[in-house]
């Protein structure tokens, strides 16, 4: 039975760096 | 197993999900604590609040495009992601532009996603 780490449910919403 | 869609395995409900910790739940039993406390033990990963700003379902047949503003600084991301797509709103849990089809396909119990939620997201600690 496959195991998913808890991140992989979770979306990267990283913001690009303005300076 | 449900099938239909082409969202990834673990958000079909009875998917097992490894907290940080090594505590094992299954997906459609997480809590926000869950996510919140995984983050504080990760070194690379933070729990950032992404308030949906904009839901725009009208383009694309089963696509919807979501507006966050991400994080303190308020950043303005757009995602495009299939209507039953679940994001884990605080305090409520799993949520979809179309939870009639989130439950259909996924069997993952699910509310309707709404302007002014806050999602889950995440980014690292570091951006460096």
């Amino acid at each position: 039975v496959p195991v998913f780490p808890w991140h992989s449910l979770v979306p990267f919403l990283a913001p690009t760096q303005s300076d | 197993a449900p099938s239909g869609s082409s969202l990834p395995a673990y958000f079909i409900k009875g998917s097992i999900i490894q907290l940080a910790d090594g505590e094992l739940k299954h997906v459609e039993d997480l809590k926000t604590e869950d996510f919140i406390q995984s983050a504080e033990i990760s070194s690379e990963l933070k729990i950032d609040s992404s308030t949906v700003e904009r839901i725009d379902d009208s383009h694309t047949h089963n696509f919807a495009i979501v507006q966050f503003s991400v994080g303190e600084h308020r950043a303005q991301v757009s995602v495009e992601v299939q209507v039953e797509y679940p994001f884990f709103v605080f305090g409520q849990g799993w949520s979809s532009c179309c939870p009639d089809r989130t439950t259909q396909l996924l069997e993952l119990p699910c509310t309707k996603l709404s302007v002014g939620d806050v999602c889950i997201s995440l980014t690292l600690k570091n951006l460096r």
